[in-house]
């Protein structure tokens, strides 16, 4: 494997967003990219990330293999790259470590570390294809605003989605409390735009806590998506650039 | 937690 990224701080930010939902996993690598999945210890959520070989400049993997990784541990490596500095990933074919070179492009620093890689033996779970009954699209930072809001006052959310619009709402020991959108465009700044796209209204509950840890990726995009049908987990997902993507998959809270 | 589902339940091993 030899995988060059114009800039470090993309990893950085994924396994930042990632380190503490997940704390081993393995980076799955072969010619179309570089994929990770995992479950949280509890089981109720899922990461799916997925670096596409375009965004890298250049992508070499001519075997597949599996780089067993410590999330914290490449944090700690990842924490030594500066933001802008390009960063090479490089593996053997059975490898025993995973090497990163950080080069300053404006200086001529070049910074080499070996992670020792893990053997993880990882459950792989197949995700179908979903038609989602409502899908919304709106600012990153809007999400994670209502997620922090709402915490404050309960450990679940109803999300409700209908054609007025999508309704998230809580109810704890000190009261209620509910945030309501509606589809909205702002030519000036389509940053703000707020899209819902429904085939039939639908409501299910989530855990305040995984939604709170997943709006971490919110320094990735400026947009988030949202992905809700009956009785299936929820899709929240962060597009990066060339097709790539950090996706979250959240089990829902079902009543008896 | 109550009535939380688990992510293994909707997805399958493969």
């Amino acid at each position: 494997l030899e995988a060059r990224l114009e800039q470090a701080n993309l990893l950085k930010k994924v396994v930042d967003a990632i380190k503490d939902l997940v704390q081993d996993c393995n980076f799955d690598c072969n010619d179309s990219g570089i994929a990770l999945q995992a479950m949280d210890n509890s089981h109720v959520a899922l990461v799916s990330m997925m670096l596409k070989a375009e965004s890298f400049s250049p992508f070499r993997c001519d075997r597949n293999i599996a780089l067993g990784i410590n999330l914290s541990s490449l944090m700690k490596v990842l924490r030594c790259a500066q933001n802008e500095d390009i960063l090479t990933l490089k593996a053997d074919d059975a490898p025993d470590v995973v090497n990163l070179v950080f080069e300053s492009s404006e200086s001529d620093r070049l910074s080499e570390y070996d992670i020792k890689l893990m053997d993880i033996d990882q459950e792989h779970l197949g995700i179908p294809e979903t038609e989602y009954s409502a899908t919304i699209s709106m600012p990153a930072a809007e999400f994670q605003r209502i997620c922090r809001d709402l915490i404050a006052l309960s450990e679940s959310v109803a999300i409700e989605a209908t054609k007025e619009g999508v309704k998230f709402s809580c109810s704890g020991d000190i009261g209620n409390g509910a945030v309501t959108l509606r589809s909205h465009t702002n030519v000036e700044k389509p940053e703000l735009n707020v899209d819902i796209a429904l085939s039939e209204p639908v409501a299910l509950t989530f855990s305040l806590k995984y939604l709170v840890n997943f709006c971490k990726a919110s320094g990735l995009s400026g947009t988030v998506k949202l992905c809700l049908s009956s009785e299936v987990p929820l899709l929240v997902e962060y597009t990066l650039a060339s097709n790539s993507y950090l996706r979250f998959y959240l089990a829902p809270k079902i009543g008896d | 937690q109550s009535g939380q589902k688990s992510i293994k339940s909707f997805f399958q091993k493969r």
